[in-house]
This record gives C-alpha cells, sequence and structure tokens, in this order.
C-alpha cells in the first residue's frame, strides 16, 4: 500500500554543508503489516515517517500510496489522506495548548465534518482507551509528559484510520503504560490495520513482525522479526 | 543538601476536583548520591523534580536546601541555586525556538555573567561532549527529537553544577546514545557531583546506586539499587 523509491530529504545550510536526513530510501509497506523502525538519533526516522504520513515531501523519488502517485495529488486528496487514512502520532505530540484533553483528541473529527455529539462521545472512549478518561478537561500544561503522550495517541486514533504511524510513541511512558498502548496497537493490528512505530526500546519494537533499521538516512536492514 | 519533609503539591480544578499530583513526600537526598526515580505516568515524579529544581513551591510542607528554608529565599538567592548550583534537564527540553544550539547551551553562562569569548568556548565543549559538534548552528525545528534532549542535556551542565536534575534524560535517544550521555552522567558522578535522574528504562536506571519509586503523589519506596 506504500511504495517509496530512491527517497532524499537534503537540507542545505548554506557554506556548501548540506545535511542529507534521507540519502536513498527504498520501502514497501503491505496491508496489515506491523513494522518498526529503529536507529541511532538523528538517523533519519522521524523525516521519513513525515514522508510516508504525506506531512513532508521528499527532495527527490518517488512516493506512490495506495497505487497514486502521491506528487500528483491535489490538495484535498492529501487532506484526506492525513486526516481519515492515516493516524500520525509526533514525537513531540504537537497539541494545542490552549485545548482540553477532550478538545485536542475531538480535532480529526471536527475536520471530518463528524456531527458534535458523536464526536465528543468517539473522543472520550479514545481518552478512556488511553487511560485519561480522569483528565478529559485537562489543558496540556496541567498533564504530565506521559499524559500529552497518550492524548496524541488517542488523538491520532479517533478517525479510526487503517494506517498508524507513531513516532517514539511510549518514550515518556512506564513500562506498565507502555505495555498497555501496545496492547492497543496490538489489537488494531489483529483488526486488520498497518502499524508502523519508530522506537528506541527492544520490548516495545518485539511486538511487531518487521524490523527496519535506519543508519545516516539509509536503510541498513529489513527483516522479520527474529524473536517471533 | 535537599531535605524535604510532608511535602504536598495539590490543583484545585473547581467542581470539588483536587488533584494530588504529591501527597506527603519526605525526602532526604545527600551529597554525591545517584538517585533514579521511577513510577507509573502521572505518579508526580516531574512535579518532585520541579520541588527539588527550586522551579515550583508545594502547597504545603517545607524544602531545606544546603541547611536553608527555600521558602524564606529572596528571588537572587534562588536564581543562583537554579542557574548555578543545579542544572535542569526538562522532560520536554524547553529550548528557545528562535535560537540555534549554541546559542541555547550559552543561556546559562549568560546570566551568570561570563564573557562573550569563554562562553562560547564553554558551549561547544558542551556540544561536543553530547555530539553535537556539527550541529551547533540549527535552531531546535532543524534537529531530531534526540539531538533536541541533548541540547537539553549540553545547557544543563555548561554552568558545571554540582545537582543535576534529568527528568527522562535518555526518553528519546537510541541505546548506544542514551549509553554515551549515562557515561557523562557516570563520569559527573565519580567527580563527586550529586545526580537525580527519572526514568522509565530499568537498564538506565541501574546506573544509579538509589532506587525511589512513586504511585499516587506518594514514595512507595526507597532502597539500594539491588544490582549492586
Ligand atoms: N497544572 C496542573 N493542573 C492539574 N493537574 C496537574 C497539573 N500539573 C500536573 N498535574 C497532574 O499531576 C499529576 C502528576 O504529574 P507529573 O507531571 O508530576 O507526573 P509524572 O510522574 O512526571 O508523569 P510522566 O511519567 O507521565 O511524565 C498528573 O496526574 C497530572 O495530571
Ligand atoms: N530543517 C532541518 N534543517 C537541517 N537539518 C535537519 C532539519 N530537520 C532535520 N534535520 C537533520 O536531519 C537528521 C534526521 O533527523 P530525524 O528527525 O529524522 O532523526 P531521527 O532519526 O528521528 O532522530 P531521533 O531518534 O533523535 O528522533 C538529523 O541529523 C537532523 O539534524
Ligand atoms: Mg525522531
Ligand atoms: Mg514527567
Amino acid at each position: 500500500i506504500i511504495d517509496i523509491s530512491r527517497i532524499e530529504k537534503l537540507y542545505d545550510l548554506g557554506k556548501a554543508v548540506t545535511v542529507r536526513a534521507l540519502d536513498g530510501v527504498d520501502l514497501k509497506i503491505y496491508n496489515n503489516d506491523y513494522v518498526a523502525i529503529m536507529g541511532p538519533s538523528g538517523s533519519g526516522k522521524s523525516t521519513l515517517m513525515n514522508m510516508l504520513g504525506c506531512l513532508d515531501t521528499p527532495t527527490f523519488g518517488q512516493y506512490f500510496f495506495e497505487g497514486e502517485d502521491v506528487a500528483e495529488m491535489d490538495d484535498n486528496e492529501l487532506a484526506f489522506i492525513r486526516n481519515q487514512k492515516i493516524g500520525f502520532v509526533f514525537q513531540s505530540f504537537n497539541l494545542l495548548a490552549r485545548a482540553s484533553t477532550l478538545r485536542n483528541v475531538e480535532l480529526p473529527l471536527v475536520y471530518a465534518g463528524i456531527p458534535k455529539w458523536e464526536r465528543q462521545e468517539k473522543a472520550q472512549v479514545a481518552c478512556e482507551k488511553v487511560g485519561l478518561g480522569d483528565r478529559i478537561s485537562h489543558k496540556p500544561n496541567e498533564l504530565s509528559g506521559g499524559q500529552r503522550q497518550r492524548v496524541a495517541i488517542a488523538r491520532a486514533l479517533v478517525n479510526e484510520p487503517s494506517i498508524i504511524l507513531a513516532d517514539e510513541p511510549t518514550g515518556n511512558l512506564d513500562s506498565k503504560t507502555g505495555e498497555e498502548i501496545m496492547a492497543l496497537f496490538d489489537e488494531l493490528h489483529s483488526q486488520g490495520n498497518t502499524i508502523i512505530l519508530v522506537t528506541h526500546e527492544e520490548n516495545i519494537a518485539n511486538h511487531a513482525h518487521r524490523f527496519i533499521r535506519l543508519m545516516d538516512g539509509k536503510i541498513e536492514s529489513d527483516e522479520v522479526n527474529p524473536n517471533r
């Protein structure tokens, strides 16, 4: 369902310095894949995730999403993909500072045109699934780091997307809460959805079926999870 | 050197709901301690760290820092503690968005009145120690999550404080980079400094000599690291 070839993302910093965040990436993701992307800090994982989520465009290379060239899509098609087909959990959460938890989680449903009573109900359910049922009126600065991370996760899942891209979803969570979130992802995977997560923790990665390792903007290895 | 007793931090959210972020904490930290604070998401770890770092005041209870009551200190004394005695690594980094890495790291030296050439040199050294020597002119949005985390770490260390408070310092780092940062903390500890870190990862916690576990705003256990 995702086919990217020869993807490069270059940042030109003047003075003849170019940062090669992605330096030639070929990757195919299939329906119902469960992928863990790993690699050193700065190796290009978030940049790759932003490409896959249609949130950023490559400097070179091609991206076919469900058989169609993303570079040829208009704004409406792209918005539909980002809002309804893909659920994205950002490494730095990207929550609205002045909105409550419930409002933050309900935002994708607003863009999807869901009526008010229905979206508040769906947002409430999503909050309960990540253990934040008693935090729905808190704003982000009234939440702990791990609670903010869970708001970002609930928001990504509320539109029931079939592809979930999660960038370090358990980075701020203790082991028990982290495993509760992973149980949620496992369940979504068993329902037929596609899960791609970036993580640096081996026991979190172990839930996935396929390991992709990045190094200096390139894919170093792409293999079946040896522990399954 | 740090003596807190019966510390409570309560948030009043109206409608007769009170969040008890810290619910009666007694704690003594000694010179050259190496402490790992652990506990579930939302259990009060960051709130406790903010108390210890004199960045927030308790609702009830007392805090003696090096024998003096923090509640009796004036703004100058508190500023001196926060800027020179304690180095604080925030869970959400708190970097200046419009400033470069070097400028962000050099900030505590500006407040300490260090002259320009000397602080740029010290900031450069601090950046190299966390592996960011080639990222000094990047702004935060031009850095990866783990790189931003390392800017926050370099900034906390640049004034050579004797007490380091680090809230999830390796949450966004792969294992290898995380161990490089822990080697840095181990070295600082061996030089006589006091290290207090919040972490949810067992192998990171294992560098510490003393484990404190929080649960629902209270200390559940406080023991020597059984693995040492
Ligand atoms: N300004 C606030 N108003 C209301 N509640 C708050 C506020 N700040 C924090 N809290 C609550 O206090 C509790 C403790 O928060 P804290 O940030 O200390 O947790 P933590 O242990 O650091 O969690 P994490 O591991 O997720 O970072 C949380 O349940 C949080 O919702
Ligand atoms: N706007 C930008 N300008 C210049 N360089 C950038 C920019 N954005 C990212 N980079 C660089 O691209 C590289 C890859 O960044 P990316 O965020 O993808 O890394 P990552 O693998 O997610 O790292 P981490 O594990 O630390 O989150 C980094 O070295 C970073 O400094
Ligand atoms: Mg990243
Ligand atoms: Mg915290």
